[in-house]
């Protein structure tokens, strides 16, 4: 449906935003490196199914949320390393890994290993963007294409909300997918505020800065 | 099964 359509590319937009900024600016300032590793874990932990993934769409997605993470990884860490400020990135993600891990030990739907790894994905995508998010409270402000960066990943699992809604009527099983659902809500809640300063400030055309 | 069918999702 049109609603995970555009969930996904606009997934795929936030990446190529990402790289665009770095490549553009020479520069990964304001990017918080935890995040992306995070995002490299998110990916690799739900993808263990990649090669018996039947559908072209989502083995294509696949495999390139997980060539670009790395390539990410790999600017931040090597190419322009320099420029990636380690003292504003300080948020302690062993509470995002306890989070997710606790979940995904506590309520998975199966106990087997692609089942768990699948759950503790999906609630640490939920929280992966929280390092992202401190680390501009901390600065106070972002380039515009951070901000772009950010709105974009972040519409991408708001996009999913109206999809499950829509898959919910069009579907005759009428399921609900609890796990994927309530962390997707959770972690669309977690960038309200930031979607209220980018519609507020970026999207009238100034700088974005918090209060 | 359900799920199975949402795994189909990114």
């Amino acid at each position: 449906n049109i609603f995970r359509v555009l969930g996904d590319f606009s997934h795929l937009a936030s990446i190529f935003i990402l790289l665009h900024k770095i490549q553009q600016l020479k520069s990964c300032s304001g990017i918080s490196f935890k995040s992306q590793v995070l995002y490299m874990l998110v990916y690799i932990t739900r993808y263990l199914d990649l090669p018996w993934t039947s559908s072209p769409y989502n083995f294509i997605f696949k495999v390139l949320f997980i060539s670009s993470e790395l390539y990410i990884i790999y600017l931040m860490a090597r190419a322009y390393k320099p420029t990636n400020d380690p003292n504003l990135d300080t948020f302690h993600v062993e509470f995002l890994l306890g989070f997710a891990g606790l979940l995904a030990l506590l309520f998975p739907y199966k106990y087997t290993i692609l089942e768990v790894f699948w759950a503790f994905s999906i609630w640490l995508e939920s929280v992966a963007i929280l390092p992202q998010l401190f680390m501009l409270q901390r600065t106070g402000e972002a380039e515009a294409m951070t901000a772009h960066y950010i709105a974009a990943l972040g519409m991408y699992r708001a996009l999913y909300i109206p999809n499950w809604i829509y898959r919910y009527f069009s579907e005759p099983t009428h399921k609900v997918d609890t796990i994927a659902v309530t962390a997707g809500i959770l972690q669309t809640i977690l960038y309200s505020d930031f979607f209220w300063i980018y519609y507020t400030k970026v999207m009238r055309g100034e700088k974005f800065k918090l209060p | 099964g359900s799920k199975e069918e949402f795994k189909d999702e990114l």
